[in-house]
């Protein structure tokens, strides 16, 4: 089902960009 | 990805709303009219950064503002001038580039497209600060549709942040 497909495929791409912000460092100079 | 235009802006508001709504703060915060005088930006702030927006800034936003347009631009000008000041002196970065909201608009009109530019702002701090970890795992457990306003207006801001 291509729909579904569609469907898994943009939650991958949400975990990925959220998970990728996770493991950003963050900013604060200390 | 493409970066909001106008329409979009409206629904970046409507999604922040719903994201700010997660914080549980003390005022209430179901409509656009709840956002504009301020109070629940400040207390998302304090939320999220307790240290740097502590009670002595948060004294500064007035909470009674009512209908008067005045006050709500007052506030809104101390919070703007505050989640500026943290993304440099506490996050080390600069957002450059990024057409800052209309303060005024937002205060005397209620407008949609400028709040989502102020809500934005706040968003950038939220998944920076120290205790982001928790901030980005409730967006990840919002609504898919949500998710995926708040990951372009992250994108946006992030295109234009700099050391």
């Amino acid at each position: 089902d291509p729909n579904m497909k569609g469907a898994a495929a943009n939650e991958g791409v949400l975990a990925n960009f959220f998970n990728s912000l996770l493991s950003k460092k963050t900013g604060s100079p200390g | 990805m493409s970066t909001l235009d106008s329409v979009d802006r409206v629904e970046l508001c409507e999604s922040l709303l719903t994201w700010i709504q997660t914080f549980g703060v003390e005022a209430p915060c179901k409509t656009v009219e709840d956002l504009v005088g301020g109070v629940v930006m400040a207390q998302v702030l304090q939320k999220i950064d307790i240290v740097y927006f502590n009670d002595n800034w948060i004294s500064r936003i007035k909470s009674e503002v009512g209908d008067n347009w005045r006050l709500k631009i007052s506030n809104l000008k101390k919070i703007l001038k505050g989640i500026l000041d943290y993304n440099q002196e506490i996050l080390g970065q600069q957002i450059n580039d990024f057409t800052l909201p209309d303060v005024g608009l937002i205060g005397e009109h209620s407008d949609e497209a400028e709040l989502g530019r102020m809500l934005q702002l706040i968003l950038g701090c939220a998944v920076n600060c120290e205790q982001k970890q928790e901030y980005i795992q409730t967006i990840m457990m919002m609504e898919e549709s949500v998710q995926h306003v708040v990951m372009t207006a992250i994108q946006e801001l992030m295109s234009k942040e700099s050391p």
